[in-house]
Order: structure tokens, then C-alpha cells, then sequence
């Protein structure tokens, strides 16, 4: 599975 | 938040703190490029963006997120103005077209939806990948470099080596992953490799960093 992860990281 | 996010964004705002004190105490932006400084601003103003049109995460990312815009402008205006003589655009040769133009495609055609905003997402994490390259070309066209400017690279690539294992943990904590995130992240944790082996067999021992002839 994906995700948009990365809207919280920097 | 992990330990291993956390090491890596604290290892980024050392890498920016060590990069500020190089320039203020050698008084000299001699050795750094402004063209990769100029492509981490165009990433922080890209992504960013969030800031305003995103969701609020925290407290601890939006600060992080204004330090670094904050701080890579005002490194742009220490290069480009306050110590200009020092900057030699004449070594910083890398074409930036090579880099905006293959970035721009990748992030019209890879991205969560087709919004401005998140085309310039996708473009931003694209960049960030390779924005380093121009440094690391002057790198090696002059041969060496001053010790200080290793352990800025040094820190800079040890952010985003960290964020794989963070990945790798959230992945098995959270059950799932960002793909456009993390393949960018792999290849550019791989732009740094060369460079680390080199730190690590020859600055972390004592010597001069130079590259083999």
C-alpha cells in the first residue's frame, strides 16, 4: 500500500 | 515522528548551521556553490508551499520548514551579496537546465494529483535529489576541499541517508510508504556515496579531502 507519506516529514 | 526522522532533520539544520559558521568565520563562500544553494531555495519555496495551501501537521514542522526557507535565502544573500567577491561563478559551471528540465517532466508525469500544487510538490522532491550535483561537480573540478565544507556535505547527505530507515520503520509501523518520496530519496542518498567513502577514509582520519588524481 501508498501513501503520501511524506506531506509530513520536511 | 521516529529517532531516525528525527537524527536526520536535526542532522539537516546542523548541516545549514555548519555551512552559515564556514561563511561567517572564513568570511569566504569560497569552495560552495551557489547554484546548488539556489536549487535548495527553489526546493524549500516548491514544497513549502504546504505551508499555506496543506494541512497543519506541527508545531516542530512548520518552524523546521520556515528555518529552512529562512536560512537558505539568507545564504543566497551572503553569497550573492554580502561576500560576493568570494564567490567564483567561474568554477560553478554545472548546466542547471540538465536538472529543471528532466524534473519538471518527471513531476508532470509522477505525482499524487494533477494540481499545481502537487505537480510542484513532486517537482520540489525530484530536485532535491539532484541539487546537490552542482556542488559536487565544483567538488570535482578544483580536486579538494576546505575541511569545513566536508562536514557540511558530510551532514547534508547523512539527512537523507537517515530517511530511509525512517521509511523502512514507518513502512512496518504504519503499513505503507510513499513511493515518490522514497525513490528519490534512494537516489539521492546514492549521489553522496563517492563523497562518503571519501570523508570517512580520508577527512575522519585527519587528512586533506582531495579526490584522486
Amino acid at each position: 500500500q501508498t501513501t503520501e507519506h511524506s506531506k509530513d516529514e520536511l | 515522528m521516529n529517532i531516525f526522522r528525527l537524527i536526520g532533520d536535526l542532522s539537516h539544520l546542523a548541516s545549514i548551521f555548519i555551512l552559515l559558521h564556514k561563511i561567517q568565520t572564513t568570511r569566504s563562500c569560497r569552495g560552495i556553490s551557489f547554484k546548488t544553494q539556489a536549487l535548495y531555495v527553489t526546493v524549500f519555496a516548491t514544497r513549502y508551499l504546504d505551508l499555506i495551501f496543506g494541512e497543519f501537521v506541527s508545531v516542530y514542522n512548520v518552524i523546521m520548514k520556515l528555518f529552512f526557507l529562512g536560512s537558505s535565502c539568507y545564504i543566497l544573500y551572503l553569497m550573492k551579496m554580502k561576500y560576493k567577491p568570494t564567490n567564483d561563478p567561474s568554477i560553478d559551471t554545472f548546466r542547471l537546465e540538465y536538472l529543471l528540465g528532466p524534473c519538471t517532466v518527471l513531476a508532470l508525469i509522477f505525482n499524487f494529483s494533477f494540481t499545481p500544487v502537487e505537480i510542484l510538490w513532486s517537482f520540489s522532491i525530484f530536485l532535491e535529489a539532484v541539487a546537490i550535483l552542482p556542488q559536487l561537480f565544483m567538488l570535482q573540478r578544483t580536486g579538494e576541499a576546505e575541511a569545513i565544507t566536508t562536514h557540511y556535505l558530510a551532514a547534508l547527505g547523512a539527512y537523507r541517508a537517515l530517511y530511509i530507515p525512517n521509511w523502512i520503520y514507518r513502512y512496518y509501523t504504519e503499513g505503507s510508504w510513499d513511493p515518490i518520496a522514497v525513490l528519490a530519496g534512494l537516489v539521492q542518498t546514492g549521489l553522496y556515496l563517492d563523497f562518503f567513502y571519501i570523508y570517512v577514509t580520508k577527512v575522519l582520519q585527519g587528512q586533506k579531502f582531495e579526490l584522486p588524481a
